[in-house]
């Protein structure tokens, strides 16, 4: 399963 | 978040900041292209979804509304404010906004993280932002002549994206499983951009002279 990692960057 | 992001976001405050301070001090947009304005504005709205959907953090937030609020606001005031927008320099800002933007969103719907309305509007705002400076260098070579604070405003936009990517080699060696290719490279492209730029700036700078670009 590929998970996308949470946007932090602006 | 690492000092090279915190700089980063702090040059993209900056830059803000000045091109909102020359519009207001001056009364006047000239050698600021409008079309450049109208796509930061659009990167910000596309990118900035995810505000109604994932919370990072206090700073993200405010930052991001900052963001969106400002460049809009710098593009209604260039539009609408009647002292304003005489000034701007509507025959030399032609650069046809409208592929970059097309080009980006067709790009998006190929390369995404995810096939979703949230991602692809993400990679969208990734590629755009990437370009979106472009009417604003061809405006600024046409009128050769660039006051302190358009020069300044450029200047701090470009140190912006070269923290950024100190930022992503920091993290590439400190994090485990960084890896953001589409904003990585797009990154790369933006940056490379600003290099001609940043070279005229650094020549007018070592010899104390005004800022002048090479038709």
């Amino acid at each position: 399963c590929f998970e996308v990692p949470p946007k932090d960057e602006l | 978040m690492n000092i090279f992001r915190f700089a980063g976001d702090m040059m993209h405050l900056t830059s803000i900041l000045v091109l909102l301070l020359k519009i207001y001090a001056t009364k006047s947009c000239s050698g600021i292209s409008l079309k450049t304005q109208e796509l930061y504005a659009l990167v910000f709205l596309a990118r900035y979804l995810d505000l109604f959907t994932d919370f990072i953090s206090v700073y993200n937030t405010i930052m991001k509304l900052v963001f969106i609020v400002s460049s809009t606001a710098i593009v209604w005031c260039m539009k609408r404010d009647r002292v304003v927008r005489r000034s701007y320099d509507k025959q030399l800002d032609t650069f046809r906004h409208y592929f970059l933007l097309a080009a980006s969103f067709a790009l998006a719907l190929l390369v995404n993280e995810k096939f979703t309305f949230q991602e692809i509007f993400w990679a969208f705002s990734i590629y755009l932002e990437a370009v979106a400076i472009l009417p604003q260098l061809v405006l600024l070579q046409r009128s050769g002549n660039v006051d302190n604070l358009t020069g300044q405003y450029v200047f701090f936009l470009g140190a912006y994206r070269a923290f950024y990517i100190l930022n992503w080699i920091y993290r590439y060696f400190t994090e485990t499983h960084f890896s953001r290719w589409i904003a990585c490279i797009s990154g790369l492209v933006q940056t490379a951009l600003y290099a001609d730029f940043f070279y005229y700036y650094y020549i007018s700078w070592k010899n104390n002279t005004k800022l002048k670009l090479p038709a």
